[in-house]
């Protein structure tokens, strides 16, 4: 059967979501992990970093308000360094 | 605001830019204004100097490009990646790429070149990304009115880390060097006045909002402190001094209300449509103000403060209940008078009155404690 609509959607939620963390939160650019505890899902993690940036509310989840700020226009730079 | 790994600047104060080439969005002219103008806010405020050469001896070379364009950072297409810059430094260092498949503008539709060559040459300069909304390193692209145009103080700041105040007196700033707020201790003495009062409090994407006069206090809970920001750095299309404000969470929406008229928003995005007349909500004509405003999350009614009356809206049907309006005293008892502002946080009402406020149980609707309104502030 074809994936229920909100499925597909939170599939191009996810896939938006992890270009702009790539992009802009070097998410799997980093060769060495900071010395922190290991991280069950770096996607997870990189949606923290971004909502605190953001000030938004740091959950980890892709919420209706995160992606709303990840389609933003914005500038090409990264947030975050390497 | 933040500079880049090792902080690079240039190395000489009066430095050189190229325009490459042009878009067809505007005339030349205008794109040569626009990027003038752009230096200028950082010229105003350093003592740097911005001189237009079409030599191959410019520092900073600005060109417009679609897709591919010869560095790692290709761009995307309409919308989302608008531009970039490089830092400080040879060759490519200070750069600026404005993405061609963008419409460029000199006005408020999008997207205005001069708003963003002013961020592009913040990077340019040697500025990363700043975290405060409302500063113009922050990210994200947001409309604001060209025409007085002002840096926040967290701008200033950073560019001045990296090359001091104006020696040279400018002539004629085309954006003011005064920061927009200086956090005097007056200022930071008002928050902790034990008289505080304010005249609207709502949410806003997870921060509290305390509005009084043309300023907001936003306490977040992710940044230490609180921030005082002007209404105007904000929403520079709004008037300030509101009478109540809320949010519908879930619709990541919050409405102002200032006299007959209100308006919706969008973090920083004004809806299109507003301002509305407050009548249009269902208020019988007498009702020339509202005092405070309060979303429930529970009943999805927003209640609205009247003098020593309230009303309930359903956000549902969008329409106002019948039987009201009723008067405060006899449904939020303890709370016998009007109420300034109001907000809802984890399942309480805090409504202000004076320098007072009460925190009432959502579904009981009892007081269960009263506190000073400034309580958030850590004072």
């Amino acid at each position: 059967f074809p994936i229920a609509p909100e499925t597909e959607k939170e599939n191009e939620d996810l896939l938006l979501a992890k270009k702009y963390l790539q992009k802009f939160f070097n998410l799997g650019k980093e060769e060495r992990p900071a010395f922190k505890r290991k991280s069950l899902n770096p996607v997870t993690d990189k949606i923290r970093e971004m909502q605190a940036f953001y000030g938004l509310e740091v959950t980890g989840d892709l919420n209706f308000k995160t992606v709303e700020v990840m389609k933003q226009p914005r500038c090409g730079i990264p947030d975050v360094r390497q | 605001y933040s500079t880049f790994p090792m902080s690079p600047k240039w190395k000489t104060q009066n430095l050189k830019y190229r325009i490459e080439n042009y878009t067809p969005d505007l005339a030349p002219a205008d794109t040569e204004a626009a990027i003038e103008k752009a230096f200028k806010v950082w010229s105003n405020v350093t003592p740097l100097t911005f001189t237009r050469v079409n030599g191959t001896d410019a520092d900073i070379r600005i060109s417009f490009a679609s897709g591919y364009h010869g560095d790692f950072y290709s761009f995307d297409g309409p919308g989302r990646t608008l531009a970039h810059a490089y830092p400080p430094g040879y060759g490519i260092g200070g750069d600026a790429h404005f993405d061609e498949d963008e419409t460029w503008t000199k006005d408020s539709s999008s997207y205005n070149l001069f708003l963003v060559a002013a961020h592009e040459f913040g990077h340019s300069l040697g500025l990363d990304h700043s975290k405060i909304p409302g500063s113009l390193m922050y990210p994200v692209y947001v409309y604001r009115d060209p025409r007085d145009y002002r840096l926040s103080q967290d701008d200033i700041s950073g560019i001045q880390n990296l090359y001091g105040p104006p020696t040279h007196s400018s002539t004629e700033p085309s954006v003011s060097t005064t920061p927009i707020e200086q956090t005097t201790e007056t200022s930071t003495t008002g928050m902790c006045d034990p008289h505080l009062t304010f005249d609207a409090v709502t949410t806003l994407r997870g921060e509290t909002l305390f509005f009084k006069d043309r300023y907001v206090w936003r306490k977040s809970p992710h940044f230490p402190g609180i921030e005082r920001d002007l209404v105007s750095s904000l929403w520079p299309t709004l008037p300030s001094g509101f009478d109540a404000a809320y949010e519908i969470d879930k619709k990541d929406q919050v409405f102002l209300f200032k006299g007959n008229q209100y308006w919706a928003i969008k973090g920083y995005d004004i809806q299109p449509g507003f301002p509305k007349n407050i009548h249009t909500l269902g208020f019988s004509k007498h009702v020339k103000k509202i005092d405070a405003a309060v979303y429930d999350h529970n009943t999805k009614r927003t209640y609205f403060f009247v003098d020593y009356q309230y009303w309930s809206y359903n956000e549902i049907t969008q329409s106002m209940e019948k039987g009201y309006p009723r008067k405060i005293s006899v449904d939020f008892r303890r709370v016998g008078h009007k109420v300034d502002a109001a907000f809802q946080e984890n399942g309480y009402f805090y409504f202000f009155h004076g320098a007072n406020q009460y925190e009432i149980d959502t579904k009981t609707r009892k007081v269960i404690r009263i506190m000073k309104s400034n309580v958030w502030f850590n004072c």
